[in-house]
């Protein structure tokens, strides 16, 4: 589901902005 | 019990309701102050004519970057309230995938003015009808419709707060796979939403609100909509469609 959904996982990774 | 007594459930409560609230504020994209001081700034008639001349891609286009905007505020939204960020990785995504759009649809209805059915849209109030070109009035109604039905119950600021998070943590969604962890945190939740109604005697908001049903037709509206634009322009949705909207829809 990651593989499929970089951007979403890249938001949910990146701290909060 | 939990509001009579100051236990450490109720303490608990408390602090998350407090969290929720302040998820919110920090991510509501539009102060409700500013959308309310601005709600009579509606579009002129040659402005409206001016987005219905415009080609259908451009209008889509213009659409999806709004939408995607407003995602992005209801991912940090997610990533504020207590316990999400605890939930694996998997979950967090099924549960954005599944609800984000669905939150920024609840969240619509602050930037909705149903006394002359307009919404806030690229800087003024807009009618359906400045939507035209997009070529799915149906939708468009549909979407309308819910805005002013929600507008009917009168949210404060805190209940779409916490309506908002139970929009998006629902431990139905399929493909999750802790549904335990999530149900828990839904469970809090929702003792949270309803400690606060009790708190402010609207009890009687919980039997008004919109079923799971009509925001989950809404969206997969959304998304056969999407699907029929993308048949009559191929390209046009990889070329110049945000990816974050691509990924969540196409």
């Amino acid at each position: 589901l990651q593989e499929k959904h970089r951007i979403l996982h890249k938001l949910l990774q990146n701290g909060n902005s | 019990g939990l509001l009579e007594s100051p236990t450490s459930a109720g303490v608990e409560i408390e602090h998350l309701t407090q969290n929720v609230l302040k998820s919110y504020r920090e991510t509501c994209q539009l102060r409700a102050e500013d959308l309310q001081l601005r709600r009579w700034d509606t579009f002129s008639r040659e402005e409206v004519c001016a987005y219905q001349r415009k080609p259908m891609e451009e209008m889509w286009q213009r659409c999806a970057g709004r939408i995607t905007e407003a995602i992005q505020y209801v991912v940090e939204f997610a990533k504020r309230l207590r316990g999400f960020m605890d939930l694996c990785q998997n979950d967090q995504i099924v549960l954005l995938k599944a609800g984000a759009m669905e939150v920024v649809l609840v969240r619509m209805c602050r930037a909705f003015n149903a006394d002359n059915r307009t919404v806030f849209f690229e800087g003024k109030y807009a009618g359906a009808e400045l939507f035209r070109s997009l070529g799915c009035h149906e939708l468009i109604s549909s979407i309308f419709d819910f805005a002013q039905s929600l507008c009917a119950l009168h949210f404060s600021e805190s209940e779409v707060a916490l309506f908002s998070a139970l929009v998006l943590v629902n431990a139905n969604r399929p493909w999750l796979q802790d549904q335990a962890k999530v149900a828990r945190l839904q469970g809090h939740l929702d003792v949270a939403f309803r400690v606060l109604l009790r708190r402010t005697r609207r009890e009687g908001l919980l039997a008004r609100l919109p079923p799971p049903g009509r925001l989950r037709a809404l969206c997969s509206q959304h998304v056969e909509q999407l699907q029929a634009f993308r048949r009559l322009h191929p390209g046009v949705l990889h070329a110049a469609f945000p990816p974050l909207y691509r990924e969540l829809f196409a």
